[in-house]
């Protein structure tokens, strides 16, 4: 058994869910919060056998896009009449982050 | 140690934690939203030595009870003029579903 | 591949997280709830290398602080014209709880 934990846009959340569902996976959802962007996103918990593991990882890969996102950096600490004029820096957002975990024992109550 | 994670019905959340605490346990707990029924659920998450997992498993298995949901199905994308009369589906939800991982390292500043 | 999972007090989390990316490391914040409490705290999910494991959990060391925090033990069950008094207890909470996951597979789609 593995626990394949993916952090996803939440834009994706919904299709993602929609495919791995209708394959007969089950998943646990959490809105969770990226660390550099403060933003919202989702991260899903797959708890599968050993031999499904693949296969969710492809669900994942074709339901989660690759996004360009552009983000203006916070301002420094600033002196009185300094003027402060931001670069949007382009931050690319992977459609997913995926982490595999072994599970040592599974039990459903 | 081990890190016991383990989802369950809101309703039995409130109840497994005095149990758990109760015995000296620690845990940390997470609203989270079940993929299937999109309902919110409780995952729980507990650190705890090896030789007393045995004894977590237990009180969540007594703590949770498996009940029966009826589920109205989503409707269809459907023609205008056209009737739709949905027939409840029987799901059962499990008292508790359980992972145990394994922990590398444990640090508690 | 490893995964942090830290539980830290939430007025903790955003000097953690300025010093974390700051750094260069990855992480996914949740809003988490104690066990024993019942208050609100933050629960951070860094991925990271074998190797800068040491690095993440220094950083998590010097940005969360343990505290001490009174709480009023709950009332018992009592007969009418019973009178309680709580005595406060005193309650350390440590700067942070942290669990290393072996990561057997990770991806970045
Ligand atoms: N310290 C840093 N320095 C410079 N750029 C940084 C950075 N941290 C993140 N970024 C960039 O910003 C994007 C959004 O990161 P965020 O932390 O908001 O949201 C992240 C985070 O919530 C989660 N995530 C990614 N890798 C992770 C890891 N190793 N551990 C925990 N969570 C991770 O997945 C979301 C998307 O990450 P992704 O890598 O695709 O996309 C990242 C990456 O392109
Ligand atoms: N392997 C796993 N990995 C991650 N999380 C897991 C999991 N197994 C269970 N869970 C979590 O536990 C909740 C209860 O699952 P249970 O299997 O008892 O009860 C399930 C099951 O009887 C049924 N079900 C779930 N997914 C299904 C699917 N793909 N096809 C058919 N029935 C499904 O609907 C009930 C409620 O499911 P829901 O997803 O709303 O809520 C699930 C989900 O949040
Ligand atoms: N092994 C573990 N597994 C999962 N989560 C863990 C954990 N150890 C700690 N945590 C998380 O970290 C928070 C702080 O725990 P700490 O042990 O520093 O500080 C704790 C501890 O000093 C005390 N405490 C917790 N559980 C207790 C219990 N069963 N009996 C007596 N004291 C307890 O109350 C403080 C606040 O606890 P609270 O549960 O509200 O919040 C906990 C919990 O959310």
């Amino acid at each position: 058994m593995k626990l394949v934990i993916s952090i996803v846009n939440s834009d994706d959340a919904r299709g993602l869910l929609d495919q791995l569902i209708g394959r007969g996976f089950r998943a646990t959802v959490i809105s969770t919060t990226g660390g550099f962007l403060r933003e919202g996103n989702t991260t899903v918990f797959i708890g599968t056998d050993d031999e499904r593991v693949d296969e969710v990882l492809r669900i994942i890969r074709q339901s989660c896009h690759t996004r360009v996102q552009y983000v203006s950096p916070l301002p420094p600490i600033m002196e009185p009449g300094e003027l402060y004029t931001p670069n949007p820096i382009e931050v690319q957002i992977g459609g997913a982050t995926v982490f595999v975990l072994d599970v040592e024992r599974f039990e459903h109550y």
